[in-house]
């Protein structure tokens, strides 16, 4: 463990904390795109199975099962609770064009041809490119409320701090994950546009709103 | 290589 990680893991932890918050305070899911949402767990079962028959260590327990848990959770509260207020006109991307994608990466890219490894792969490649449909929301309704925001760069920072820490690792450690790195860099690169927006608007007390 | 790197990250 590195500091790198430990924050990056935190900053995780604080953007669901960040998304709960929002849909609680405002009773509402409005603006989060509920495709994203159903990746992610999707994302955090198929790559957690491991809790059955490896142990880590207790962090790294604690931290599976509460990543399995809220991001049912959220399912759960989109769509049940606060059903009403969640608008799928405007969630429209088409996840099965990142679905099949993902199977077949996770068919040619993989350590090891056995059940949890092919999942394992694949759920790096899906947790790469899941932040999509709600990026996609974004740019179709061009703004988004300010907690929406913090929720998102609380999550593209957990991203963009997993970078220094394969670095450090592979200079303390000799560990390289060559398909969890690039899977990584491509996840934090779609994050880029978004960070530009959150910096030059959000942190200066203005309200995201993409240019026309 | 075969060797499968440990999935100690999350």
């Amino acid at each position: 463990m590195n500091l790198f990680r430990l924050f990056g893991d935190l900053s995780h932890l604080a953007s669901i904390f960040i998304l709960l918050q929002k849909i609680q305070s405002t009773r509402s899911c409005r603006g989060i795109s509920f495709k994203t949402q159903a990746l992610y767990a999707t994302v955090f079962i198929t790559r957690y199975l491991d809790l059955f028959y490896e142990w880590v260590s207790l962090y790294n327990f604690t931290m599976k099962v509460f990543f399995i848990a809220s991001s049912c959770y959220i399912l759960y509260l989109m769509k049940y609770k606060y059903r009403p207020t969640h608008d799928p006109s405007i969630d429209t991307f088409r996840v099965e064009y990142l679905l099949g994608p993902c199977v077949v990466l996770a068919l040619l890219f993989h350590y090891k041809f056995s059940i949890p490894e092919l999942l394992w792969s694949f759920s790096i490649f899906l947790e790469a490119v899941a932040i999509l449909p709600q990026l996609f929301m974004l740019q179709r309704t061009g703004e988004a409320e300010t907690i929406t925001t913090h929720y998102l760069a609380a999550l593209g920072a957990y991203r963009a701090l997993y970078i220094p820490n394969w670095i450090y690792r592979y200079f303390t450690e000799d560990m390289v994950d060559p398909i969890a790195v690039t899977a990584g860099l491509v996840q934090t690169a779609l994050y880029l546009d978004f960070f530009y927006v959150y910096f030059t608007k959000v942190l200066q007390g203005q309200k995201f709103e993409l240019p026309a | 290589g075969s060797e499968v790197p440990k999935h100690d990250e999350l």
